[in-house]
C-alpha cells in the first residue's frame, strides 16, 4: 500500500491515477502467477501530467528495450495480471508494430488513456508494451470482455490515435483464453 | 462528477514544462 500522491500548485491533474510497471519476462514461462506477481516492478507513479511526463523523460525509448521486456502503464490499483480482479472478465486488444514504429505509438496510446480520449469511462485498465523479435506488441487491457459497444470504441480510437494503416491488424483477446 | 479530457497537442505541450522536470 503506497502513500497517497501529491499534486502541487499549477499541475494539471489527471482523471486517473497511474502506476508504471516494468517487467523482464523470458522464453520460459511462469509456473504461478505469484511468480509473476514478484517479476513485476512499479518504477514510478503520476496523478497529473507533469508526474507523468517527468517518469517519462528518465525512460529509455521503447524500440532500444531487449526483447522479453515490458513497460505496462496501469491505472493505480489494478496489477497488470489477468489475476486482478479488474481484469479477470476483461480482454485485450493487441496490435504488432515493426520497431520503428513502436516509440510514438506507445507515447500516443498513453496520450490516448492520460487524457480520456477512448471515451469508455473506467472500463481501460491499462497499456502494455512488449518487446518482442521481430516485431513488438503493444496491448490494450479493459475490464469487461463482453461489453462490444466499448470494445469497439477502443479499437476506433486505437486506429485514430495510432493513424494505423487499413493493413495492420488490430486483434481482441479476452483474458480467459490466455488463463485456461 | 466532470472527465477531465485532455488533447494530445496539450498534453505534448506540458511535457516541457518546468513543473515536468
Amino acid at each position: 500500500k503506497l502513500p497517497a500522491l501529491e499534486i502541487s500548485p499549477g499541475e494539471h491533474k489527471l482523471q486517473y491515477n497511474y502506476c508504471l510497471w516494468y517487467h523482464k519476462g523470458s522464453m520460459t514461462k511462469f509456473k504461478s502467477p505469484n511468480d509473476y506477481s514478484k517479476s513485476l516492478h512499479c518504477i514510478g507513479r503520476c496523478a497529473s501530467v507533469e508526474q507523468f511526463w517527468s517518469l517519462y523523460c528518465h525512460l529509455v525509448r521503447p524500440s532500444t528495450l531487449k526483447p522479453y521486456r515490458e513497460l505496462h502503464l496501469f491505472k493505480s490499483g489494478i496489477k497488470p495480471m489477468w489475476e486482478d480482479p479488474s481484469n479477470v472478465k476483461g480482454g485485450k486488444w493487441v496490435i504488432r508494430l515493426r520497431k520503428t514504429k513502436i516509440d510514438r505509438a506507445w507515447e500516443n496510446a498513453c496520450m490516448a488513456m492520460l487524457g480520456e480520449q477512448f471515451l469508455v469511462g473506467p472500463e481501460i485498465c491499462g497499456i502494455v508494451l512488449s518487446t518482442r523479435f521481430p516485431e513488438d506488441l503493444l496491448c490494450v487491457w479493459n475490464r469487461t470482455s463482453t461489453d462490444q459497444s466499448s470494445i469497439n470504441r477502443i479499437r476506433d480510437t486505437l486506429r485514430r490515435v495510432l493513424n494505423l494503416p487499413p493493413n495492420v491488424a488490430v486483434d481482441y483477446k479476452p483474458h480467459c483464453d490466455c488463463l485456461k | 462528477g466532470t472527465r477531465i479530457i485532455y488533447e494530445r497537442a496539450f498534453l505534448m505541450n506540458l511535457k516541457n514544462s518546468p513543473l515536468s522536470r
